[in-house]
This record gives structure tokens, C-alpha cells and sequence, in this order.
């Protein structure tokens, strides 16, 4: 709606008409490039400003419709729903060569660094797809700004980009604008969004190199995706274009899980807070993931000595705000110091039920009474102080974790046995979650958790609890591979040892195909 | 905001965010406009900087053979040849013919290092092995400009106590 | 129950890291060479 100087859009069209010209003239050389941009500078496009502004925006808008105007010209043949029209990138392809020339000979001067216009036009960009996305709905055509982004990821983040200062906030500036165009922001460009974020000439250089200052810039990449697919994914049925977009998802984690384990291992958290219960495979997949230097013990191994292995007392990292949840709700404080003093006659463990419930209205939106993440993060953080307890308490801590009633930490169980007897079946599965997602590669967080859970096993009287854990780790185990060690091992536990009266618990045989199942499971295991 | 996230609804209730209906709407239409391959790789025509003028009983275009990974792997060095894998590598960029040739040389034990952009192999096994780097006598692929030009050309040296970085290795 | 991954076109044993050649969340088979060596001016 700005109002535009008489004529300019017919300035800024001749200028690119011109810059045109010298792409496409065989002897196309540095000189002539930099010739163009200083001309730019000259006339005043290139200060960062509102005319800066303008003149960027208007050359999109040129390039993109001469793309989409292309688009259908170029096809005669009908072509499947997922298969796009060919399309010509030309004016793309120089749009963005004329960006990148001008971020390349542009001379530093009042203030129109580099790094300074490259923000201005991935600014200028993110709002002219906000708003062709808002005016165009499903007519909106996202690929010609995909080819624009990919373009200048190519010139101004090549291979060879020594990722120092300032070529990481090219990156990040990159990451910033991807981030403002999240599919929750704009729906029609969900699939080029995905795309741009997981490339192959973006990604692995904010997750490569010891400094892993990236890291949290994908980590806000995969939240984006997955709080747009909760909606979808939480009932788990859904059409092609959600089901291409969770396949796509896969990929995605999988080469997460080969190249960059170690960043899946100290992001589960989050993850966990915002992949639906039913989306068990996609959640086994970041719990699988394991440390590049660390050699997993087979837990089919006969008489394996879980607590003797040497990562086992060792604390995972966990780079995610374990506490911000409970310190959001105020519980933080009441946690440690209940964790401390085990006050008597306090009602603060028989009032956490209520305070793990959702307001209705949220209950409604988020498709279940509890408040998840507030969930995972009381486990998480009651545990966290249990282990450092035991650690700080006595004997080596490996007697001690073997056992851990034997010292055990009462404030602690105490939490975990009143809300395993007091929540609802919907609460207790998401409590019993929350302690599952712990069990992933071999460290004190998936000792005590696997410990926890079995001694809740023993601990309870009532059958309906037993065949609840026996629920959580099964249906995390009948789904296709793979599955996080700390699972397998927790389950080989509860069905070999016979503390535990496995196969004498009625439920086991509850229905024929769990009958089969479990004969099957028997024998599998000899 | 880089931190970890609120509870489940924060994405909701940020602003400019849409409804469901409306989400799976949008969704639809994109999937009929998915990115393609091509949308993403560089126009692969390789454009002769300098193309020297030749009769034109010689073949225009390049023969399409030399896109065939097979024709590569096949020929591999008995037949093609280590300068010409070079030749394909330095002076057909951005091509596939350009990977492909990487792909042999790299069979061939050659390793490209992206701080020198040179190619170098192991004239024997390294003195020093450690997981960042090794040291050792390399021969390295080069080309020298002679006094009398005519003379210059491809050529290998040797190279001693050269240490090779494995973050430079491509 | 989940999808067998071995069929989504990602070569899960391989001892190379899958990124370099990753065709994108849309594509069933890594990218063919795209690779870009830069390579010395001189040769330009």
C-alpha cells in the first residue's frame, strides 16, 4: 500500500532489463558486474533504506511473475498432482545473481556492509512472500522463491565458506528469515520450507564444526515443524500432503540420525515435548540416537552388567531448558524444595495432579487433559536431582544405582508413586511417557529411568499400572526400527528377571493376537 | 527464543498463525507445487570459456557417453587415464562429468584438498597419523608454466613433510 | 507401527555422511554429483 514515486517501478524495470543484458553478453566479466552495482550505489538503491526497500521489493515482484507467468506455457503434458509444471527460473536466476553481485562489490559505506543489506533484502523478501502467500492463498506458487533462496545460499554460503564471524551471521541471517516464513507463519510454503531448511548447502553447515553455535538454530527448525504437525499427526490419519510432509520429516531426521547424532542426544527434550504419544516411531528415531564414539553393548548379551559399564554413571548432556516449563507454571522452587526437605504433611505431591491439568479451553486445542511439556519437564527435573542425590550420597554410585531403594531418595519416589496412583489412565500414559523417553543410549539419565519404571512395576498393587508400563514399552518396541538401547534393555529386564513375575500377569493374555505377541516375544528371547 | 519451547500451544497462539482447516487447505494446494530436483541444481550446461574454434566434421556437443558413470568406472585408469581425469575434473566444472571424474580419482586414492584445491595421494604411508591430521611425502597434482610456455603443462611433484588436515579434506 | 526407513531412498549403513548427497525431504534417491570443486582461478 506505500505509495510509489511516479515512475519508479518503470526505472527499477529498465535498470534490471540492463543488468539483463550484461548476464547474457558471452564476455560477462567481474568488471562489468561491478561496474553495474557501483552505477546502483551512485544513484542512491543501495543506502538500506526505504528506497532501498522499494527497489528490492519491486524486482522480486518482476521476477517472480515472470516465473509464474512461465509456468503452464512451458508443459503440454498433464502431469500428476505431486509433479509441479516446469517453469522458467530465468529471471530468478539473474534476480538473484544481481543480489549477490552487489553483496560482493558493494563498497562498505555508511554502513551498507555486507551483512547489513544482505539482512535488508531477506527482510524485503520474507515480507513479499508473507504477502503474495496471504494474497494469492492456494493459488500462491512457492518455487520461485525456493530457487531464490537456493541461489543465494550457493553464492554466499559455498562449500568452501570458512565459517568464521562474519560468514556464520550470513548463516544465521539465512536462518532468521526461515524462520519467519515456518509453516505455522505460512502454510502454502511448508514443503519449499522444509526443503530449504534440511538442504544440503544449508543444514550441515550450522550443525558441522566443534563450535555447534548452529545447533539451536536447527533445533528452532525442527520445533517449527513439528508444532505445525501436531494437529495433523496427533490422530495419525491424514492425507498425501501430510503424509508426504512426516515422510519428508524422516529423511530428515535420519540424516540427523547418521551424520549428526549427537544433536538429536541433547535436544531429545524438546523433541519429546512436541511430537505427538502416537507418533512413536518418529520419537524412537531421536532417542536412537547415540553418541559417534560411543560402541553400544548388544542387550541380548547374556548376564550384561548394565551398572558396570563405564558410560552408565556418566550424566547425558542435555542442551534443551529442562526447567523452563515448571518455572513458567511457578513449580520449580516447590520441586527443589520438596526435593531437599521432604516436608511433612505438605499436600504439594497430592495437588501436582491438578496442577498437570490443561485449562479446558487449551485441553481442547491440544487434544488432551495434561499439559505435556510441564509433564516431561517434572519428570525430567525430579530425576535429574534424584541422580545428582544419590551421586553426592554415598557409596560408589554404581552400588548405589543398582539399587537405588536401597538409598533410595524418598522426595523422589515419593512424587513418581503418588502421581503413577492418583492420575487418570490418560495422565498415567503420558507420565509413563515421560519416563520412557528417557531410556535412549547408555547414562545415568537412562539408569535411574529404567530403574524407576520397574521399581513402579514391583511397587504397585494394582495390575492396571503394571500392564500400562508393560504398554509403554511394548508399543515402542512393535514398531519398525529402531529403538533406543535403554528401551530394549528395560524391557529384557522386566520379562527375564523374575522379580518381576512377568509371565504370570493375567493381562499378558488379555486378548489371542497379545497371547501370540508375547509367545512370540518368549521366544524370540529363548 | 532459542530456548526451549512453552507448552504445546505456544505455536498456536503466536501471532499471525491460522487455523486448522485452513493449514491443511494451504497444505493441499502447495503439494501440486512441490520444489522439483532441477529446481535446486545449478543450469548444468557447461559453457566453454574460451571454445576454440574446430572443423565441423568434429563433434559439437560433448558425447553423451561421458555422462554414463559406467563409461567412467569402466575405463577407470587403465583406459582414460589419470591426466584426463584431471582434464574432466579442472575444465569441465560444474559438470556431472566433473564429479564423476572426482569419483575415480578419488577410487584411484587421491584426495582432494579444498584449502589448495589440489588433488594429492600418498607417495608412501604418513610418518604422523593422528584423527586431525597426517604428514607424510604426497605427490600432488599441478600445473607448471614453463619459461618457453609451449613447454608448460600438467604435471605431478612431490611434496615431503606435507601435513594434510583432514577439515580441509573434501 | 511405523515405516520399514531402509525404503525411503537413504543409504543408512553407509560409512560416507549422507548430507553431501542428500536429494532433499521429497526425494526417494540421493543427488547425483553435485558436488561443487571450487577450483584454483587460473583454471578459469
Amino acid at each position: 500500500s506505500e505509495q510509489e514515486p511516479e515512475g519508479f517501478r518503470e526505472q527499477v524495470s529498465a535498470l534490471f532489463v540492463e543488468w539483463w543484458r550484461i548476464c547474457e553478453l558471452p564476455g560477462t566479466n567481474d568488471v562489468s558486474c561491478s561496474r553495474y552495482v557501483l552505477q546502483l550505489q551512485q544513484n542512491g538503491f543501495l543506502k538500506g533504506d526505504d528506497v532501498s526497500d522499494r527497489f528490492f521489493r519491486i524486482l522480486i515482484e518482476i521476477s517472480v511473475s515472470h516465473c509464474v507467468s512461465s509456468e503452464g506455457i512451458m508443459s503440454g503434458s498433464a502431469l500428476s498432482t505431486q509433479q509441479s509444471q516446469p517453469i522458467s527460473f530465468f529471471a530468478i536466476d539473474i534476480y538473484a545473481k544481481l543480489v549477490s553481485s552487489i553483496l560482493q562489490y558493494c563498497v562498505a559505506e555508511q554502513g551498507s556492509s555486507k551483512l547489513f543489506l544482505l539482512s535488508k533484502v531477506l527482510a524485503v523478501t520474507v515480507r513479499c512472500i508473507h504477502k503474495d502467500a496471504d494474497d494469492k492463498k492456494t493459488l500462491f506458487n512457492p518455487r520461485p522463491y525456493f530457487r531464490l533462496f537456493i541461489n543465494w545460499l550457493r553464492d554466499l554460503c559455498p562449500p568452501e565458506l570458512v565459517l568464521d564471524g562474519g560468514n556464520f551471521q550470513i548463516l544465521t541471517a539465512f536462518a532468521n528469515a526461515f524462520h519467519a516464513l515456518q509453516p505455522l507463519k505460512i502454510p502454502s510454503f511448508s514443503f519449499a520450507w522444509l526443503d530449504l531448511v534440511s538442504h544440503r548447502t544449508f543444514m550441515p553447515k550450522l550443525l558441522t564444526g566443534s563450535s555447534q553455535k548452529g545447533w539451536p538454530y536447527v533445533q528452532r527448525f525442527l520445533v517449527d515443524l513439528f508444532q505445525f504437525l501436531e494437529p495433523f499427526l496427533r490422530n495419525a490419519e491424514f492425507g498425501e500432503p501430510i503424509q508426504l510432509m512426516y515422510k519428508g520429516t524422516l529423511r530428515v531426521l535420519l540424516v540427523l540420525l547418521h551424520d549428526f547424532p549427537e544433536f538429536l542426544c541433547d535436544y531429545h527434550f524438546t523433541f519429546c515435548d512436541v511430537i505427538p504419544p502416537s507418533c512413536i516411531q518418529m520419537r524412537n528415531i531421536i532417542l536412537s540416537a547415540f553418541p559417534r564414539n560411543m560402541r553400544l553393548p548388544d542387550p541380548s548379551t547374556p548376564n550384561l552388567k548394565i551398572d558396570l559399564l563405564p558410560e552408565i554413571s556418566q550424566s547425558p548432556r542435555v542442551l534443551s531448558e529442562v526447567d523452563a516449563a515448571l518455572k513458567s507454571k511457578q513449580m520449580k522452587s516447590e520441586i527443589d524444595e520438596y526435593l531437599k526437605a521432604r516436608p511433612q504433611g505438605t499436600s504439594f505431591v497430592t495437588e501436582l495432579k491438578q496442577r498437570l491439568l490443561l485449562p479446558p479451553n487449551e485441553a481442547a486445542r491440544a487434544g488432551t487433559k495434561y499439559n505435556v511439556p510441564l509433564m516431561n519437564s517434572l519428570v525430567l527435573c525430579v530425576g535429574m536431582q534424584a541422580i545428582q542425590q544419590l551421586q553426592a550420597k554415598g557409596p560408589p554410585h554404581a552400588q548405589a544405582m543398582s539399587n537405588p531403594w536401597a538409598y533410595h531418595v524418598d522426595a523422589a519416589l515419593d512424587i513418581f508413586q503418588t502421581l503413577i496412583g492418583n492420575l487418570d489412565t490418560e495422565g498415567r500414559y503420558l507420565f509413563l511417557n515421560a519416563i520412557a523417553n528417557q531410556l535412549r543410549y547408555p547414562n545415568n539419565h537412562t539408569h535411574y529411568f529404567s530403574f524407576i519404571l520397574l521399581h513402579l512395576f514391583t511397587d504397585s498393587d494394582q495390575e492396571i499400572i503394571q500392564e500400562q508400563i508393560t504398554r509403554v514399552l511394548l508399543e515402542r518396541l512393535i514398531s519398525n526400527r529402531p529403538h533406543p538401547w535403554g528401551l530394549l534393555i528395560t524391557f529384557l529386564e522386566l520379562i527375564k528377571n523374575t522379580r518381576y513375575n512377568f509371565w504370570n500377569r493375567s493381562f499378558i493374555r488379555c486378548a489371542p493376537e497379545i497371547e501370540k505377541l508375547f509367545g512370540s516375544v518368549s521366544r524370540s528371547i529363548g | 527464543d532459542l530456548g526451549t519451547i512453552g507448552d504445546n500451544l505456544s505455536g498456536l497462539s503466536s501471532g499471525g498463525v491460522h487455523d486448522h482447516m485452513f493449514n491443511l487447505q494451504m497444505l493441499e494446494a502447495a503439494y501440486t507445487k512441490l520444489p522439483q530436483p532441477k529446481d535446486s541444481e545449478r543450469s548444468r550446461s557447461y559453457i566453454p570459456k574460451h571454445p576454440a574454434a574446430t572443423p565441423a566434421s568434429y563433434p559439437q556437443a560433448q558425447a553423451p557417453i561421458l555422462n554414463n558413470p559406467a563409461f567412467w568406472e569402466r575405463y577407470g585408469v587403465d583406459n582414460i587415464g589419470t591426466d584426463t581425469l584431471f582434464f574432466a575434473f579442472y575444465f569441465q566444472q560444474n559438470t556431472y562429468q566433473q564429479y564423476l571424474a572426482a569419483k575415480e580419482l578419488k577410487k584411484q586414492s587421491w584426495r582432494y584438498h579444498r584449502k589448495y584445491n589440489t588433488w594429492f595421494q600418498r607417495h608412501e604411508e604418513p610418518k604422523v597419523a593422528t584423527d586431525e591430521y597426517e604428514q607424510g611425502t604426497y605427490v600432488y597434482f599441478d600445473f607448471h608454466i614453463a619459461d618457453d610456455n609451449p613447454q608448460s603443462g600438467w604435471c605431478q611433484r612431490i611434496k615431503h613433510e606435507f601435513t594434510f588436515e583432514y577439515n580441509y579434506l573434501e | 507401527l511405523g515405516t520399514d526407513l531402509t525404503t525411503l531412498g537413504l543409504n543408512l549403513n553407509s560409512a560416507e555422511n549422507l548430507h553431501k548427497t542428500f536429494g532433499g525431504p521429497w526425494s526417494e534417491e540421493p543427488i547425483r554429483g553435485d558436488t561443487d570443486f571450487s577450483v584454483p582461478q587460473c583454471y578459469s
